[in-house]
């Protein structure tokens, strides 16, 4: 998946995403 | 032997049976501990959420490719099932490792987290069934084309089944391909395609969340000053 583009920091995953904690 | 559309979309087919050939459309031991350590306890939710959209999902695929077709609605559905609890293992773990913590109840009770993560995972079993529109110029030409009954089922057809906002399913793309290495590369280049259709249109649509979060980051005052909805 080198391809595509990752936006995401260090710090941020899907709990940030979803407003978690 | 030449490589066909027919036969690379049947390769696809078979290499995304393979891979969820070891897993079960129910939750791993793991996942149960997952919920086991949340404060509130999200199992039952989550068992009733994939049993509604379950019915949503193969009535409007009946509907979209013919009234006896309803079993093979349930079998694409129990697939990307099958892949939505692979892939929330595989992100639970990597936050886990990540934030040094097993309590996930807040995501985990989160309706649009699951909604959206089960959407994504129906729309790479979806796709991998369209492969040959797909090699044949992605989600703008190949899903126009009448060359399969099934490209009525390209996205954004999924987000309107499950009323989600194209906003809370692009949250999910980027941790779902992180979380499933074996994506196949033209699959990942369609969820890329979908976060572009995303990002350039659909949530800039008027019921977008997007609206209240730029307008809530005015008011904090921080990032930049968004500009108007019409704009």
């Amino acid at each position: 998946n080198q391809d595509y583009h990752f936006g995401l920091k260090e710090h941020e995953g899907i709990s940030e995403l979803f407003d978690c904690d | 032997v030449p490589q066909t559309p027919i036969r690379a979309a049947m390769n696809s087919i078979q290499q995304l049976r393979v891979e969820l050939n070891s897993t079960s459309d129910q939750p791993s031991s793991n996942l149960q501990v997952y919920f086991k350590n949340c404060t509130v306890d999200p199992s039952e939710e989550i068992t009733k959420r994939v049993e509604e959209l379950s019915q949503v999902f193969s009535q409007r695929f009946a509907q979209a490719v013919g009234q006896r077709c309803e079993g093979l609605g349930r079998k694409r559905f129990n697939l990307g099932v099958q892949l939505y609890y692979k892939v929330m293992e595989s992100m639970l773990k990597s936050e886990e490792k990540r934030l040094s913590v097993q309590n996930f109840s807040k995501l985990l009770n989160n309706a649009a987290f699951h909604t959206s993560l089960l959407a994504c995972a129906l729309e790479v079993v979806l796709a991998t069934y369209v492969g040959n529109s797909l090699k044949n110029g992605g989600f703008g030409r190949g899903c126009g084309a009448s060359d399969s009954i099934e490209t009525d089922l390209c996205f954004p057809w999924i987000l309107d089944v499950f009323q989600l906002h194209a906003f809370d399913f692009y949250k999910v793309i980027e941790s779902f391909i992180k979380a499933e290495p074996t994506l196949k590369h033209d699959m990942m280049k369609h969820l890329e395609h979908c976060e572009h259709v995303i990002m350039e249109s659909l949530a800039w649509r008027g019921d977008s969340p997007l609206f209240d979060l730029l307008k809530q980051s005015r008011e904090e005052g921080t990032g930049e000053q968004a500009e108007p909805p019409a704009t």
